[in-house]
């Protein structure tokens, strides 16, 4: 009498497109940018490329508003066998590694194509070629969303005569450019503010272009894969990492010494102590019991280390500071950079800026510009754990007796993992660590700020003397 | 040099438990309470059994926090050769129909075991039997993670002696118990509070036992399932009624007007001429232009009746005034059930209720009681659309002239799809037509307080006098 059925990711995704970003035309004219757009900056400063960005966006139909967007980089490209997949099949990435990057889930660009396959019948095209490929290769793509696997519409390739490297892609969505246009302009400024060394061109429905030239040359250091940390592992992971071993028959010290980070010889041997377990084991014949007591002898060892900052790559103090000037000409900034924390095994770092004064118009409640990973956040900011911090904060302990207040506050979030509350990327959850790294460095900044106000007070009144 | 791979729904949401809920054990203990009791409720109330649920949770680990939770109920059960699937593999599911129901992603209990296998390694265990059935099937099941396939542990059936239908389910997970203890209660009062024809038990790790009895027999009548409506159509949704047809060879015509509700044979011909179709084309060979034009005329035809109400079912003003008095001993209590409505082709009812004074302490916001779908909503309460709602509303037009107040507002929104911010189901997205409704139910239920206030002041004037 029920009815049972499966539904493989991209049928899921597909009929619950709210749960990644696409609820409606005008918030999926944005989701659509924001994906394209952090995919080429993936495939760029991670790889140490001073990133070129063309977006072009064009109205091509009169009765359905359907949007071409064209999006070119300068990136690292994306190899032939795998393009198909890279674009039409849920749930595939590059970016399953435990290194800092803008995508995570595998979803990004395939949430597009779906939408995009939803009110109009154009595939997807990619065109795409790596660093030193003799050829370029094309593709027209879309999803069979029954099977989660590509449709090749189309396949070409022609002669790299120019060694350019990079992506091209072109897809048409429904959309509403005036209910989204000032949202899109926001998220494309709020990049290029904190990614000084990359160069953006942006056309627009209306035919006006936009020029964020590259302000600077100098690169930040660009995150490391790094190997799981002990608390973040639960038997699920052990055994997935003990199945994805290339070397085979590997005892169970060799294990943790080499799979891990921060476990040394004798923490090796403490941990198969306190689990119950011989040195000597094979590691794929660990029983299911012995495997649950590893994962609780690993989540209870007081003594590692935190996990390594080199999966990291953060904003940094100056980067922040010149934004905030640039962006709002403030008569004060300031930028602070916490040191590296870590939640459930996840390295992560806060970083906060405050600006004050000047240009800024008085507001009710502070200006926020959330980031995480280096993404601008626009939506959802009184669902996000960044806004319940900066609120609860006492303003006044820091000189700022009332609003109306011309405050503009700034975070940034970065980690191996952000745990955002939905598959769209647009708020942060709160995580008690995140949540206490954000309030410290909120109130590190906020002090300055207070040394600020209260000089320029003293400093008023012995002036009217 | 970057690694490319693939993950199945299982992984992917293991690896991100937070998108479903499962982002710390306090939380992972209440959101398997609410997965486990949200499916005993679906598989009796809307089959038009009354619910005997009986709910236990014992701590069994004293070194970890790992609890026993097991679960009964006398609902329709599962269909041995469906059992497996159903609690093993991620997006499996018989709510994938159009029809209100408290489940709709098949993966609530799937969410379960996958954190129940990430700290302990002991099987889910399901015990049931179908109505009428002459045996009563057990089984022990993991999920194979990387496949997204269960994994039979042990399985048995024993002769139905007794007649019985229902379901056990037991499982094991890391938990909290003092800090979810809270909110569970508050899930499972709330629960009963609407469903007053459900017999809950209760017996929580301290021993205690909580017996919420059945107040009534009378049941709502249960919703159906119905046919897609013209406004919900996408070209990809078409394709997938066109390949599950039963009818092989079936013209357009006859396919607009037996596979979709409220198209009669003028409605469907219209159709066909806006979109440059011939009637008797068969259905499967419509080509992707084809299948576009159709998606644009129905989306576009202004005469389609609104979806079906036939699909939901409300909880009714009589059972939430009874259920506010009952919880709250107020002075004045009102309920008001909205007419159907519709977003993207999806219909919706949105019902409010108000309850002031009496026992209720003055509040500095309204206390605001949440539901969809007749679950309870505890979390997340700043980020969903009834709080904006409910903090925009301008009180002292109906009354309340200052707070702190003594004011209770409850809010329903029922459909056949609830737009979660995500898959944990906390918060509701703001879709303009259901925020609007929100509105209007709000206020007209706020009407009724004022009236009820400016009497209660005239009397207490006149007393005076
Ligand atoms: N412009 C590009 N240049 C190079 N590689 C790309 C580009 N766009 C996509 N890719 C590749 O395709 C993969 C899939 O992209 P997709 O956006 O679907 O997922 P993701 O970026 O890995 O994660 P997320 O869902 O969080 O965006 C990426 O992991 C990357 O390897
Ligand atoms: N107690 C139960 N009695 C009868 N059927 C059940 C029970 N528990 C689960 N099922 C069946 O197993 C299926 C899968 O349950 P699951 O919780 O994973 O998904 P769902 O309830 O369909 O959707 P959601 O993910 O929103 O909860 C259900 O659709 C239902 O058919
Ligand atoms: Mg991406
Ligand atoms: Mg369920």
């Amino acid at each position: 009498k029920e009815k049972f059925s499966s539904l493989s990711p991209a049928e899921f995704f597909k009929r619950n497109a709210e749960l990644v970003g696409f609820s409606n035309p005008t918030k999926a004219l944005y989701q659509s940018v924001r994906e394209l757009v952090e995919n080429s900056l993936d495939a760029t400063d991670i790889h140490l490329i001073l990133p070129n960005i063309k977006l072009s966006i064009n109205r091509i139909e009169s009765e359905q508003e359907i949007y071409k967007i064209t999006i070119e980089d300068n990136g690292i490209g994306i190899p032939q066998s795998v393009i198909p997949n890279a674009f039409a099949r849920v749930l595939y990435s590059s970016k399953y590694v435990i290194r800092q990057s803008r995508g995570m889930y595998g979803l990004g660009v395939k949430a597009v194509v779906l939408y995009s396959q939803m009110y109009q019948e154009r595939p997807i095209e990619v065109i795409s070629s790596t660093i030193g490929s003799k050829r370029i290769y094309g593709f027209k793509l879309k999803i069979d969303i029954n099977k989660n696997e590509p449709i090749i519409y189309g396949r070409y390739s022609i002669e790299n005569s120019a060694n350019w490297h990079g992506t091209i892609v072109t897809v048409y969505i429904l959309g509403d450019w005036s209910k989204s246009k000032q949202r899109i302009y926001e998220y494309i400024k709020r990049t290029h503010v904190i990614t000084p060394y990359a160069d953006f061109t942006f056309l627009d429905p209306e035919g006006k272009i936009t020029h964020l030239p590259r302000i600077t040359n100098k690169m930040p250091k660009p995150p490391q894969e790094v190997k799981p940390h002990p608390y973040g592992v639960d038997i699920e992971l052990i055994k997935q990492i003990i199945a994805n071993m290339r070397k085979k028959g590997a005892d169970v010290k060799w294990f943790l010494m080499n799979e891990f980070q921060g476990i040394g010889e004798k923490t090796a041997q403490e941990l198969l102590n306190m689990s119950g377990i011989n040195e000597k084991k094979k590691v794929e014949r660990l029983t299911e019991e012995e495997l649950s007591k590893l994962t609780e002898a690993m989540k209870n060892y007081a003594k590692f280390r935190s996990p390594s900052a080199d999966a990291l790559s953060s904003i940094g103090e100056e980067l922040i500071e010149i934004g905030l000037r640039s962006s709002f000409n403030p008569e004060f900034a300031v930028a602070v950079t916490r040191n590296p924390e870590a939640y459930q095994g996840h390295p992560f770092i806060v970083e906060a800026g405050i600006a004050y004064g000047g240009n800024i118009l008085p507001v009710e409640e502070p200006i926020v510009l959330r980031y995480a990973n280096k993404i601008p956040l626009i939506y959802d900011e009184k669902a996000d754990v960044v806004w319940k911090v900066v609120s609860e904060l006492d303003w006044k302990r820091y000189g700022i007796d009332t609003f109306p207040a011309p405050l503009v506050v700034m975070t940034h979030i970065c980690s191996t993992k952000i745990p955002y509350k939905s598959a769209g990327k647009e708020s942060i959850a709160d995580v008690e660590e995140i949540e206490k790294e954000l309030k410290n460095g909120l109130m590190e900044a906020a002090r300055r700020l207070k040394l600020y106000l209260s000089e320029k007070k003293k400093e008023e009144s012995a002036r009217r003397k």
